[in-house]
């Protein structure tokens, strides 16, 4: 896995529950996230992003995470699990 | 997903711009309302929707231009970026209405005659911005599929606003919703309220350059020798003398003119006629510049206080550098010289034991490069006269095929076709696939190929 600092990190986590990837933490377990959510998280972004799913914050990702882009959560189903606000 | 889109029952919708962008020196009122305008008829030239621009406050679509949190539970983030949403349609008092950040650096037609306009988001909005975002206010959701306008992600421009075509993904996607639009075009107007039957015309630009030839001195892109290529921010810049091209992430050519190097990159000497190497650095990414032995450190577009610096900050030799590129195999940076290359840490900032080493371990790549850098496919590519070489994932060596002419692979060249003075003056009808196109006169007035 490439080097990632604990701000990359923190912002790939914040980035993909802001987007609909990530659902929201368990409020038991406060801020933490399971490795597996957060691997399947990225593979879907990475999916979604027509990256490769390698599941892990590689430079492609983090590029792409960085791109200008419309607020609009990406996942509808977690847009609707969520309450579906704008529609 | 369709199952669960929503969509306008009514045919007929109305639209304002409430709100203007604050300070943007480009964009006057008048512009806005034209960009505006040309997004929606995208729409509403292949369905049977009808757009109406209203002076009222009961528009279907309330277009604003906000900054941070404007209540409704989406917050801009400043600049870069979330950049803008809308509310898709249905019951909400706000469904439909569309909100750009006021943060970010909205432009239309660079002033500075390229496409290349501001550096944090160079979004001519109805090239792209806005089509995307009136996408969700007549229902549609984000797609994957790489060729719609509704990625998520900002792509780069998307060529002269009359002329733009959607993708047959979008094409489809919002006849699914409301059906193909018929030769007969609806001429109805919305009850109680005011419209305007012209459309606005793009023409409150201050100084709209777009039409000033190149300069005499200007490099051409299929023949030229590049004195640097880089990556940065996922986009591939070509630099040559004063100039430089850009591609964006899909390699697609921002415009056939080259732009001024000082006219983007700000804070350069203005003496400074060419550079030697540049690359995004990993970790913060600065943008550093090498010329000679100097280097000058810039965030974003701007150069950073106390720049230049002498080059053995990096523990170089004053010798100067060739070329330089960040390895995405181990994250470290490479500078090359000559026949002799060096492996930098940009995380510790300190230059790896053991080098220099001889160009010749990588195999097959010539000596006395012009630069060198990573692509998003993963590869390397070193760049050295008309020709480049790739070198795929870690491996040491030129993978088969290459070198290849960089023209024609990056810069839309045409079996090496020359950028002649007498093919010059028409590159603004230029798009970028290289055909002609004619220029756009009607309604007494002419609107210019954005593609330059």
């Amino acid at each position: 896995a490439p080097y990632l600092t604990t701000e990359q990190m923190d912002m790939g986590v914040d980035w993909l529950s802001r987007f609909g990837y990530l659902p929201p933490a368990d409020p038991v377990t406060g801020q933490l996230q399971t490795k597996e959510a957060l691997t399947q998280a990225i593979k879907a972004m990475q999916r979604f992003g027509g990256l490769e799913e390698t599941g892990v914050f590689d430079q492609a990702t983090l590029g792409l995470m960085k791109t200008p882009r419309c607020s609009l959560p990406d996942m509808s189903e977690l847009e609707t699990a969520a309450g579906r606000r704008r529609r | 997903a369709l199952a669960l889109q929503k969509k306008w029952t009514k045919r007929h919708l109305s639209w304002r711009v409430r709100t203007f962008p604050k300070e943007s020196a480009v964009l006057g009122r008048e512009t806005v309302r034209a960009l505006m305008y040309y997004a929606l008829k995208v729409w509403s030239d292949i369905t049977p929707l009808n757009f109406h621009e209203v002076a009222g406050n009961k528009a279907d679509i309330q277009i604003d231009f906000t900054k941070a949190d404007h209540n409704d539970g989406y917050p801009f983030d400043g600049p870069g970026g979330t950049v803008a949403h809308a509310f898709f349609p249905g019951e909400r008092f706000s469904a439909g209405d569309t909100h750009f950040d006021d943060d970010e650096a909205w432009t239309f037609r660079s002033p500075g005659g390229s496409s290349s306009n501001e550096w944090q988001l160079e979004c001519p909005m109805v090239r792209f911005v806005a089509l995307l975002w009136f996408g969700h206010a007549i229902g549609l959701a984000h797609t994957s599929a790489i060729e719609s306008i509704m990625r998520p992600y900002y792509q780069g421009p998307v060529g002269d606003p009359l002329k733009y075509d959607l993708p047959y993904e979008d094409k489809v996607r919002v006849w699914q919703l409301y059906g193909v639009r018929d030769s007969v075009s609806h001429t109805a107007r919305p009850d109680g309220v005011s419209h305007t039957d012209d459309p606005p015309v793009l023409m409150d630009l201050p100084e709209n350059k777009s039409t000033v030839p190149p300069e005499r001195d200007a490099p051409d892109r299929c023949t030229s020798h590049f004195d640097a290529v880089a990556q940065i921010r996922g986009e591939a810049f070509f630099f040559k003398g004063k100039y430089f091209w850009r591609l964006t992430r899909d390699k697609h050519l921002v415009s056939l003119r080259p732009t001024q190097i000082h006219r983007f990159w700000r804070g350069l000497p203005a003496n400074l006629d060419s550079i030697d190497a540049v690359y995004e650095r990993p970790g913060d990414h600065k943008i550093v510049f090498f010329k000679g032995v100097k280097y000058w450190l810039f965030k974003d577009n701007i150069v950073e206080e106390g720049y230049p610096r002498p080059i053995s900050d990096f523990g170089l030799p004053m010798d100067g550098v060739d070329a330089v590129f960040v390895w995405l195999h181990n994250d470290k940076t490479y500078f090359f010289k000559d026949n002799h290359y060096w492996r930098y840490d940009d995380h510790l900032r300190n230059m790896d034991q053991g080098y220099p080493k001889d160009t010749t371990l990588w195999k097959g790549i010539p000596s006395q490069l012009d630069d060198a850098m990573r692509w998003s496919d993963g590869a390397s590519y070193f760049f050295k006269g008309k020709e480049y070489w790739r070198l795929v994932g870690s491996d040491m060596e030129v993978e088969a095929g290459y070198p290849r002419p960089i023209g024609i692979d990056w810069l839309v060249c045409k079996d090496m076709q020359s950028d002649a003075p007498e093919t010059r003056n028409n590159e603004t009808d230029l798009q970028i696939t290289g055909k002609h196109h004619t220029d756009h006169a009607e309604n007494a007035y002419e609107v210019c190929s954005c593609t330059s």
